[in-house]
Parts: structure tokens; sequence; C-alpha cells
């Protein structure tokens, strides 16, 4: 779906046709969204939209050397999840997934709702500054990266990560497995994600 | 604090909807 106005609602579909027809394994893609924050008078990306797709095989992500999360952390993450539940579905609410293992990607994912990058910091904000896509593919890479989330990535199990710039916002896509760059891919983000293009009218 | 931006009060939803039917058709005993 092609639209020339940027739209908030069609987000999902996007993100989703970005890394469910992609022939990689992409375990999330994410949508930072550029704003203006008025009292620092700063530009800034925060949350615009992500999609979780989930990794294939759980047991083939543990012989990676992803190491699982210890039990209190589990509990930690588990609570929160609950809490997160009940905000959303009400305090009655009960939901036996919730005691389910909240895995590394899982949480990686659900922390990211928390952030914001200034432009110019962070992977995304890099990628959105200098309108140049990041690719790191492999841990090493992650590992070694200057910036913080690619770092925390890695030690999530993650083992590529991307942000890809588009007029509104930047792309960011991760994966358990390793993925080289694809230009493939970046056309496709170029074209689903380029809003308020009047080419694409 | 019970005070979550739309959109991520909607991410969220769709994340612990998918998560929880996802894990419904892992285990044996989620039908």
């Amino acid at each position: 779906p092609v639209t020339a106005a940027f739209n908030q609602e069609t987000l999902q579909q996007r993100l989703q046709t970005l890394i469910d027809g992609a022939q990689e394994s992409w375990t999330y893609a994410i949508f930072w969204q550029s704003s203006v924050d008025d009292f620092a008078a700063q530009a800034f990306l925060g949350w615009g939209d992500g999609y979780y797709k989930g990794e294939e095989d759980k047991a083939k992500r543990s012989k990676k050397g992803s190491s699982p999360a210890s039990i209190a952390e589990q509990e930690h993450r588990k609570k929160v999840l609950r809490e997160l539940n009940s905000l959303i579905s009400g305090p009655a609410s009960t939901d036996d997934a919730v005691d389910e293992e909240v895995t590394d990607t899982e949480w990686f994912f659900l922390v990211s709702m928390t952030q914001s990058f200034m432009t110019g910091s962070g992977l995304p904000g890099q990628a959105f500054y200098t309108s140049n896509p990041v690719w790191l593919a492999g841990p090493e890479r992650l590992a070694s990266s200057v910036c913080e989330r690619a770092r925390q990535a890695q030690g999530f199990g993650l083992q590529t990560m991307v942000c890809i710039p588009s007029a509104n916002g930047v792309v960011e896509l991760g994966s358990t497995e390793v993925i080289f760059q694809s230009t493939d891919l970046m056309n496709k983000v170029r074209v689903l994600f380029n809003f308020n293009n009047p080419d694409l009218g | 604090d019970g005070d979550l931006p739309l959109q991520r009060r909607k991410s969220l939803q769709r994340f612990l909807e998918k998560r929880r039917s996802r894990l419904v058709m892992v285990s044996p005993y989620g039908s």
C-alpha cells in the first residue's frame, strides 16, 4: 500500500509487509517516528509502531550462545508483563500467557517502546541524521558498536541490526540470524516508508 | 503509571495478543 501522506494507521501493515514478505528471517521491525520536542526545540525519534514476528526456533537460538535469563530476571519480566497486561486489559484481567517465559528478544522489543533518540544519537538517530542506512551484521559488529542500543541488542541474542532512514523517521530491523546487506530490502523500505513523496502519490 | 501514549498502547496490545495466540498454538493444553 503506497500513499503519499504519512498514515499512522497503516504503519503496522507496512512493517508486517516488510518482514513477513522478506526472504531473510527478521525477528522484529520498528518504525522510529521523527518529532520535534517543542520544549527543548529539538528533533527526536520516538516510538511510531513496531511488529514483533518472533524467532523461528527457540532451540536453535539457544545454541547460538544467547544465555537464558536468570530466574530472577524472568520473574521481573513476568511481573512487568502482568502489569502491562492489566494496564491494557484492566486490573481484573487474567492472562495465562503472561506467566510464560519472556524471551530475550521479546523483552528487548518491549523495552524499545520506552526509548527515544535525539537526532544524531543512538543507532536510529545516526541513520536519520546522516540519511544513510546503518547495517550491523554479526554479533562482533553489534558488540563493538559505539551505540548502546546495538550492544544491548547483542546481549539479548540479536545478531543483525539495521536502521534505514526515511522521510519521517527510521525503520529498524533486528534478527537473531546474521543477515548481510540487501539492496532489495532497502528498496522495499524506500517504497513502503517514503511518506509525503509526491512521486508516490 | 497508567499514562501510556496511544500509539504505544496499541503496539503493546497487539504484542500481547500475538504472544497469547502464539503460546496457545505451541501449548498442547492451549486449545
